[in-house]
């Protein structure tokens, strides 16, 4: 995970649901450090 | 002002007046009391979000992944997915309001992503998989954070201490009667009613000005407060029906301490402070009065009434007083007594003249606090001798710690000083965000 300050950024699975389908991808999120 | 706007109503949109401008506007980073502040360093221009599609003929709300091309305050252009380096379809959005949200918010509630009418790819699946793997989006609580950072300590009924817009150089009681953004309107305790039941005299303030205070405040520093009076019956308004609640100090911000041994200001001492009735001059002024826990009593040299009613309450760490020669330092014109000329005067013969020393340099709070503004930048500012009124304005200045803001579309004599962490400065977006009306440029862009 990267840090930048208070948080950290992670990678994350998020769904996309279009019309054609559903599918993940791998993106970076961010949330506050634990 | 001869006239109050609200911005909206009056057409004016951030976004086409940046376009126009060419200029930047000040980024969320730079304003410490802001909501999201501390999150901002995770907002910028390449973030994947998930954005109501305006591109569309169907009846139902839905939603489209959009990239961050151009951040400006709270507002990001966004350009649509497929839309590759048409910016044509481009759209400003302020990211602290509802409907952006991070990638796979629309899934986890059961929104499915719609591609605006104007882009056809035959294989969407692939393309988004191409653009969205690695990238970032904005943080899952961002929302939560923005709901957070906008409670406030004060609400309606709360009793403060405030600077008396009447008079100055007192404070008087008033009560909290609205709240919008951490910026309190409040009723002075006995202002009086008018004939539909308004009240005759009130003060706008963020919550964290150092003109208001807590109940008691004034006793504490020996500081003038006026008595109310209580044959003025203000019973029949909103925000004095319900019990009252004195305010504590622990519902304000903690100002830096400073020593006050036998070193501290001293009554006679000179120094050059900001006009609190004319905040684009920094003028030559003295120590009139030392309260306790830091804080000093300032009056104007030469344009005193004499009685102290116009003398003002700065605390020794405030941006507003200055140590003398700091103008002419910083090339900003100083703003000499009456009978003198500004080209000729000179603090070694002023001193001499009047028999005053100069505040030695070290009691003031000059560090320079890296702040991020530069001139040109855009934001939205509290005109602070309208209060009530937060205006487009631009940097004009920056010097030290201080900015000079420029209010636009207004003559230069409106512009006023400010410090760089003043609570009545916002990023660009920041009314929309908490719903306060903001005031639009006058006349031609």
């Amino acid at each position: 995970a990267a840090e930048s300050s208070g948080r950290k950024w992670e990678q994350k699975q998020v769904q996309i649901k279009t019309l054609e389908g559903e599918f993940s991808v791998t993106m970076w999120a961010s949330d506050d450090k634990k | 002002r001869p006239f109050v706007q609200d911005a909206t109503l009056a057409g004016f949109d951030w976004g086409s007046y940046l376009e126009k401008s060419g200029l930047l506007a000040a980024p969320v980073s730079c304003f410490r009391h802001v909501p999201l502040c501390a999150q901002w360093e995770d907002v910028y221009v390449g973030l994947k979000v998930e954005v109501l599609n305006t591109h569309t003929a169907l009846p139902s709300k839905v939603y489209w992944i959009a990239t961050v091309v151009q951040l400006a305050g709270y507002k990001a252009l966004l350009r649509y997915e497929g839309f590759e380096d048409d910016d044509r379809h481009d759209l400003w959005c302020n990211l602290g309001t509802a409907d952006v949200h991070p990638i796979g918010w629309c899934a986890v509630n059961n929104k499915p992503l719609v591609p605006p009418q104007e882009v056809h790819q035959q294989d969407w699946k692939s393309y988004l998989m191409e653009r969205l793997v690695g990238a970032h989006t904005i943080p899952v609580d961002f929302h939560v954070k923005m709901a957070d950072s906008l409670r406030c300590p004060f609400r309606q009924g709360v009793r403060v201490e405030v600077v008396d817009r009447s008079q100055v150089s007192r404070t008087r009681l008033a009560v909290v009667d609205t709240v919008i953004g951490g910026r309190l309107r409040l009723l002075y305790e006995d202002a009086g009613l008018g004939p539909s039941g308004e009240v005759l005299s009130d003060f706008w303030c963020h919550m964290q000005s150092p003109l208001v205070h807590h109940v008691g405040w004034s006793e504490t520093v020996d500081h003038s407060i006026k008595e109310t009076d209580t044959n003025v019956n203000m019973g029949s308004h909103p925000a004095f029906r319900r019990v009252h609640q004195n305010s504590v100090p622990d519902q304000f911000k903690k100002l830096r301490t400073v020593y006050m041994g036998a070193t501290f200001f001293k009554e006679g001492m000179k120094i050059e402070a900001i006009d609190p009735l004319n905040l684009g001059n920094i003028c030559v002024a003295s120590v009139r009065k030392v309260l306790l826990d830091g804080y000093i009593m300032v009056g104007i040299d030469g344009v005193e009434i004499g009685d102290g009613s116009d003398w003002f309450c700065y605390h020794a760490s405030s941006h507003a007083i200055l140590p003398v020669g700091y103008c002419e330092n910083n090339d900003i014109p100083l703003t000499v007594p009456p009978g003198y000329d500004q080209a000729t005067f000179t603090w070694p013969v002023y001193l001499e003249e009047t028999g005053a020393v100069a505040a030695p340099q070290r009691l003031f709070n000059t560090d320079d606090v890296g702040h991020g503004f530069t001139s040109g930048m855009k934001l939205e500012a509290v005109d602070l001798m309208e209060p009530r009124l937060v205006c487009v304005a631009t940097v004009r200045r920056c010097v030290g710690r201080l900015l000079l803001l420029h209010f636009d579309g207004w003559e230069p004599e409106f512009d006023q000083w400010v410090d760089c962490q003043s609570p009545e400065i916002y990023p660009v977006g920041w009314c929309e965000i908490t719903g306060y009306q903001l005031q639009p440029p006058i006349g031609p862009e």
